[in-house]
């Protein structure tokens, strides 16, 4: 269920999957993190140039498939898209 | 689970079985065909800059393909990378220990489009914890069940549950915002049990938590790039924002990871020094790591 929700402070809120969502198989705490510096700062990005948050939602929701994740709900802000996934 | 996306960079954390790894060939093709961002060099990718760093598992049979492995994940790695190095951080043999793998900084990258030279810090600051004490784990357990019918105009009960939790265990009030400065949250509880939130001060620093309490296997992490001294005007650390963290956890055993960029950053020394004498724990382990141009704490403990 892909909706945006404009009545939520969230930017987008995946209700039927936090409804539905079960932890019970979740056993294992340690994370994997992964960082990727596709620049040094914002203001190297090629003059232009569109950047990581000009990528499509959709996009990012397959991508996270690829790792297993679904997104619970996100965030917007002025300089960063938070997301919360599932797991 | 969490993903933050600024516009030059990403970082995503991952629980349980996910396969995070198995994002990076698409998520290249993505900025390459979507950005026109093409970071290919002789057959390998070479962007600013890429960590990926984990602490060993506690099943590790149960992870799903190359992430049973560190050196599969490492040979998986090296095959997108040119120049990645990797490092067992801790005592080998310690469950606890941890691994990672770090590029070489692109510097050309760097001078190729006229950017800032300027050096900005960047810290991140990284609490893994286990054992959690009962009553602690307790608070992230929940008795709602999976599976009720969603109502439309209905309150999210994950999401509600999740913000209570937060402002429960004032895990909203880890930093001092003597700035004022924005703070957003975004928290979920999960059923039977099970916690994450990501929390923004300012538009841009986060810290996130992700919690799994079961007896037997608890754990919390907690990751922060949020510049406390900035943040709180002075008046705070990271050894005091690791004081409230674990005063939320009271973990039995815990590692603490600490990356700079700045060579002079005062928190770097704070908690080599202000962490010898806790009150709870001992500290086993102290190593400093110098990698390319940034430089790792280590610290791991336990309860006395």
């Amino acid at each position: 269920t892909v909706s945006m929700d404009e009545k939520s402070s969230h930017t987008y809120i995946d209700r039927e999957l936090s409804a539905n969502l079960d932890s019970t198989d979740a056993f294992e705490g340690p994370e994997k993190l992964l960082e990727i510096w596709f620049f040094k700062n914002a203001n190297s990005i090629p003059p232009k140039s569109k950047t990581l948050r000009s990528i499509e939602f959709k996009i990012w929701v397959r991508l996270l498939q690829l790792v297993k994740c679904q997104v619970l709900s996100m965030k917007q802000t002025e300089k960063m898209d938070a997301f919360l996934l599932s797991e | 689970s969490s993903l933050f996306v600024f516009d030059h960079k990403l970082t995503l954390k991952t629980c349980g079985t996910t396969t995070t790894l198995f994002c990076l060939e698409e998520l290249f093709r993505t900025v390459r065909d979507h950005l026109g961002w093409n970071f290919c060099l002789q057959g390998k990718i070479n962007p600013y800059k890429v960590f990926y760093s984990r602490r060993c598992f506690m099943f590790p049979k149960k992870q799903q393909g190359i992430h049973q492995n560190w050196d599969d994940e490492t040979h998986y790695l090296d095959q997108f990378f040119s120049k990645g190095k990797s490092y067992l951080v801790g005592r080998l043999g310690q469950t606890s220990h941890w691994n990672l793998y770090v590029t070489e900084t692109n510097k050309e990258l760097e001078a190729q489009y006229g950017g800032t030279n300027e050096e900005e810090d960047d810290e991140t600051l990284e609490i893994l914890m286990t054992g959690l004490g009962p009553a602690k784990a307790a608070q992230f357990v929940t008795t709602r069940e999976p599976g009720q019918p969603v109502e439309s105009d209905g309150e999210d009960e994950g999401h509600d549950l999740g913000f209570r939790v937060t402002q429960q265990t004032q895990l909203d009030q880890v930093y001092e915002n003597v700035k004022n400065v924005s703070f957003q949250q975004d928290a979920f509880a999960f059923t039977p049990c099970g916690y994450s939130s990501n929390l923004v001060l300012d538009h841009e620093y986060f810290y996130t938590l992700h919690v799994t309490p079961e007896v037997g296997w608890s754990y919390a992490s907690f990751e922060s790039n949020v510049p406390v001294r900035d943040m709180s005007c002075g008046t705070q650390d990271n050894v005091n924002v690791m004081e409230r963290v674990l005063g939320v956890f009271q973990p039995s055993d815990f590692c603490l990871t600490f990356f700079s960029r700045d060579f002079a950053n005062d928190n770097f020394d704070k908690l080599g020094k202000h962490t010898q004498n806790l009150s709870n724990y001992i500290r086993r382990d102290k190593i400093v790591y110098d990698l390319d141009d940034y430089q790792l704490l280590y610290l791991r403990f336990e309860r006395k």
